[in-house]
């Protein structure tokens, strides 16, 4: 039973792309599954660019209010900034490689597409916004997923968002409520313009039959390799990328504050208060995930350590 | 496949040849199991009442080469040389092996010229090529030649036949190695009792200010 | 049973499983750095 999400019924299908329903209702979308081969394709793939963006493609289909990711591939792309140039360079691989699947038997079309925000997190651009929108006029129904890799290494857990775009001019009733993450300096401003031109889907995840089998058979292989690994060596970068973020929105804060401080008049006090606290709070709280993130790494040094070399013969 | 299980079916072959043969007919059991390319453990071939009653007869040669095989090295042999028998080029390329094997036992690094000493090899060439040839592609031992720094790091060596006594230090190390790891998981729990109450005590402690805050502005209000 | 006796023989040899100043001092380093670390964030806090 638990394979029968696999089975692609091409009727239905048509039926449900003939119908639209998405078209009167931006918020039909609201549920993503992702199967495990796709994710670990992506992530694989998000990790393998390094510091650069990477950017693929994914296949599936729809069930309702969910999209179904069934496989990801990559795209011979490197940086989605340049938005044109990606389709352009891709174009010819995208339609090659669709169609030889549809050859060898897997009916499923392109349900979205794929970039990694490497040490940045999961939200979308303006460039990735405009991207997506375009995407939604024309071959819909699109998903936009994000992958931040270095957050993945760092937190132990995958980092990933699945978005869609609102149309143009569209206002959604209420703010969107979706978990907290830290955006460096310098790209809040590109973060905050476009926040409220997309929302977030839930993203949930599963394993074929054979996948479950296959994990089974590599769960001592891979848990030997998490435990011989240590967040702390391999993202020394990023953290230090990330203390000196949070130098500078420090630096920031306390000049805001300053001028605060001259021209009180200008806000209303509970307003002004308001103000302080969100951004100091924000600041508190990615001081504390950081060190939450380094404390956990330290710990499982730690434990090794005492485990594995305080024993003599 | 893992280096025991693959000579398990000749011990147990050798074990019953031994258990069938007495005396000097031993002899050249002893010599083949000796010289056979996967056979790197010898105390269950020890182990056969036949093979123990060769001790103190003219045949107490056979069971000292044994002994050989299951705790000595090339060295040991060499010193010996006058009261064991003539070795083929097999045996002496296996007691070779389980030489590597012992040096492994007490050092993680392994300096190409302490091999070479312990060895009888003429140069590095024929060193890396026996540690690669001999030693890895058997699967006795895993490591990493280190040219520039002339060592051989060892990340794996099979385990050989335990030396009378040997016993009580492993068990020693091993209930050492229990006690770390049970103290170790106590204070985990500790510590995760700590932060509990920690996280509780914060709690509370954020919830009296905000009521304090609430009563305070009902009052200015 | 002596296979499984030498197999446990050769998983002790292996501990500790580091041992030399070199992984000493970046062991200590790093414990420092993750030290600093969790002050700047409770200074960050206060």
């Amino acid at each position: 039973a638990s394979d029968a999400i696999f089975y692609y019924d091409e009727a239905a299908q048509s039926k449900f792309q003939k119908e639209k329903p998405w078209a009167n209702d931006p918020h039909y979308f609201k549920r993503v599954k992702i199967s495990a081969l796709a994710l670990l394709k992506m992530v694989v793939h998000a990790r393998s660019g390094g510091t650069i963006e990477v950017m693929g493609l994914m296949q599936g289909k729809t069930d309702g209010d969910a999209i179904i990711v069934m496989d990801a591939f990559a795209l011979p792309v490197e940086g989605t900034e340049t938005r044109v140039n990606a389709q352009a360079d891709a174009y010819e691989y995208m339609v090659d490689y669709s169609q030889t699947n549809k050859q060898a038997g897997r009916l499923e079309n392109v349900v979205g597409w794929y970039h990694s925000h490497p040490g940045y997190g999961c939200w979308l651009s303006g460039i990735d916004v405009s991207t997506q929108m375009l995407n939604q006029q024309f071959q819909e129904p699109f998903l936009a997923v994000v992958i931040d890799p270095t957050r993945t290494v760092s937190a132990g857990k995958v980092e990933i968002g699945a978005f869609r775009t609102y149309p143009e001019g569209y206002k959604p009733p209420d703010d969107p409520v979706s978990e907290y993450q830290t955006i460096p300096l310098n790209k809040i401003e590109d973060f905050g313009v476009h926040c409220k031109q997309y929302y977030a889907l839930d993203i949930t995840y599963f394993k074929s039959s054979l996948d479950c089998h296959l994990l089974d058979l590599l769960w001592n292989k891979y848990w030997v390799n998490t435990l011989s690994s240590s967040p702390l060596l391999g993202n020394g970068d990023y953290v230090a990328g990330q203390i000196s973020d949070l130098a500078e929105k420090l630096e920031q804060a306390e000049n805001h504050l300053a001028h605060t401080r001259y021209g009180p008049s200008l806000m209303p006090s509970h307003q002004r208060k308001k103000e302080e606290e969100s951004q100091l709070a924000k600041i508190t709280r990615d001081s504390a995930k950081i060190t939450v993130e380094q404390v956990h790494g330290l710990m499982s040094q730690v434990i090794k350590d005492i485990l594995f070399n305080s024993v003599r013969q | 496949m893992d280096i025991e299980e693959r000579q398990a079916e000749i011990i147990d072959h050798f074990v019953k040849q031994a258990t069938a043969n007495k005396d000097a007919a031993l002899g050249s059991i002893i010599a083949e199991a000796t010289s056979h390319p996967s056979l790197f453990a010898f105390s269950e071939i020890l182990a056969v009442p036949n093979v123990a009653e060769l001790e103190g007869t003219e045949n107490t040669v056979i069971l000292d080469l044994l002994r050989l095989f299951a705790h000595g090295t090339w060295s040991d042999f060499k010193s010996n040389a006058g009261h064991l028998p003539h070795l083929v080029p097999d045996q002496v390329l296996k007691l070779k092996q389980l030489t590597v094997l012992t040096l492994a036992e007490t050092n993680k690094v392994l300096p190409y010229d302490l091999l070479m000493l312990e060895l009888d090899v003429a140069n590095v060439r024929e060193l890396e090529d026996f540690l690669i040839n001999e030693c890895m592609y058997a699967g006795i031992v895993r490591g990493k030649l280190d040219q520039l720094r002339r060592c051989f790091e060892v990340q794996f060596a099979a385990g050989r036949d335990l030396r009378p006594g040997q016993l009580g230090s492993m068990i020693q190390t091993l209930s050492n190695w229990l006690g770390t790891s049970d103290s170790l998981l106590v204070s985990i729990q500790e510590k995760i009792k700590w932060a509990d109450t920690m996280s509780e005590l914060d709690n509370k402690h954020r919830k009296d200010l905000e009521d304090r805050v609430e009563d305070v502005k009902k009052s200015l209000s | 049973e002596s296979s499984l006796l030498r197999q446990v023989s050769s998983l002790l040899r292996r501990l500790p499983a580091i041992e030399s100043e070199k992984f000493q001092d970046d062991f200590m380093m790093e414990y420092n750095d993750t030290l600093l670390i969790t002050y700047l964030a409770m200074f960050t806090n206060c």
